[in-house]
């Protein structure tokens, strides 16, 4: 069959793209992506995300951004963070929070490849994508259209027990694309008194479930109040927690 | 304008009706129904769970019911649980998980119709309703249909500095139905070396978030690893806990 993959914007030099995928909303996607974006600028790197979660778009917000994205006749400019990571978002560029029942699939998918045919990325080592949550068509046609180098599946311990990592691995290997790793959000919390880890929804079955989806790298991160504090107040590039280290490897 | 409110089946004498809702799933809508239909049990009185989210639906689970519902030429009866709750759910009716992309609207909220109309409930104290999540069309028609006395609304703390206690706040009084309280699902951990209480996403606003709201009643639930096992084995109806009481007071 003939490829789908559109070219980015004649101004875009993009290195590797990792997309972050979940079974559904709420499970942390968002944060994970960030985290990864703001660990990887760390390291010095050039880091752009685009947040392709259309209907929750909630990257600017944990960067702080309450700008307006600008653009001229042939394209359109990210907005860079302060530590210097370049954003794209639907919420960069409306002023008030669209109603996500307005956004059929293919609105979505479009909206996304616009993100990648038309904002001039400029130069970029990584670019993470926040993807439309699901396994299902909408990020499906992103991975389509979009060249994706690898993907991190996000998942809370009750979603472990079900479908998701399955359908994710498939969606994945149906693409070609390889999973970097699992993450299991919200896995257990540290007590801030004491120091004890508490698993929360029960013991733990990530890494029997990743290796059991010959996914080779699992990482666990707690409900933590401070990080729950920096998406809130949009300070989350100061954000300390080395939970996802090793999994870009 | 013309009620829209239909008979419940001949074969059923039901007395106060309480619909749980939230703003979006995975909150804990479902836990939260099953808690107070078996609090409500133990104090003595005869009730009945109305499982109405149709695309999830948890409550035969947690009942660790796996039985289908059997019928006769005029009416399908629920299923018993241990502890006698009387229960409808499509999972008791099908054997498969059925694909949620499936159940449009209409759909959905003409199943839960049948389940007023076709279910023969016998004598009934309390009937819970769980359901279907948000404040939308669904949930909407949903109370069209049915007579409701009253409404519990689930949340969990990072919602809650959103709009959804306005919104189901709205839907409530839109349909003359008291707002019996609000719960705040996941507002905190019990360390289970030391006792104490971390309030994982910050600390809890779901007090002045209901007090703004009019609502007199707050009851809070920690994440507790054996409310997630219960669910998982179906023993719902042997855990503990008093968190709900005087919710329904
Ligand atoms: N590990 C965590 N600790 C504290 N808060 C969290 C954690 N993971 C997610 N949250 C909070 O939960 C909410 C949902 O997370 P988000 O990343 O937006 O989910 P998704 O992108 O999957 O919809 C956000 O308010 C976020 O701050
Ligand atoms: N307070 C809690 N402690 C532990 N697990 C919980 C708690 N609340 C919800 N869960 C778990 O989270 C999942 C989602 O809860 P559920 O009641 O099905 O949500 P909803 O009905 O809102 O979709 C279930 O697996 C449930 O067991
Ligand atoms: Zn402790």
């Amino acid at each position: 069959a003939e490829s789908l993959l559109v070219q980015p914007h004649v101004g875009s030099r993009i290195g590797k793209v990792i997309g972050v995928v979940s079974g559904k909303g709420g499970v942390g996607k968002s944060l994970i992506t960030s985290l990864l974006a703001v660990m990887t600028r760390r390291a010095g790197y050039r880091v752009a995300v685009m947040d392709a979660d259309i209907t929750g778009p909630s990257i600017p917000r944990a960067f702080g951004l309450h700008e307006r994205a600008s653009g001229v006749e042939g394209g359109i400019f990210p907005v860079e963070s302060k530590t210097g990571i370049e954003i794209m978002s639907l919420n960069l560029l409306v002023d008030h929070e669209t109603d996500p029942v307005v956004w059929r699939g293919p609105l979505i998918a479009g909206m996304v490849k616009q993100f990648w045919t038309d904002v001039i990325w400029g130069d970029v080592d990584y670019m993470f994508i926040d993807m439309p949550p699901g396994t299902g068509d909408v990020p499906l046609t992103v991975f389509q259209s979009i060249p994706v180098d690898g993907v991190v599946i996000v998942a809370s311990p009750q979603e472990l027990v079900g479908m998701i990592v399955e359908k994710a691995v498939n969606m994945a290997s149906m693409m070609h694309i390889p999973v970097l790793g699992l993450v299991e959000n919200m896995s257990y919390v540290v007590c801030s008194d004491c120091g004890k880890k508490n698993y929360v929804f029960g013991e733990s079955h990530a890494d029997e479930i990743a290796s059991k989806h010959g996914i080779a790298t699992v990482a666990k991160l707690p409900i933590d109040p401070g990080l729950a504090s920096a998406c809130d107040s949009g300070t989350i590039e100061t954000f300390d927690g080395n939970w996802l280290d090793g999994l870009l490897k």
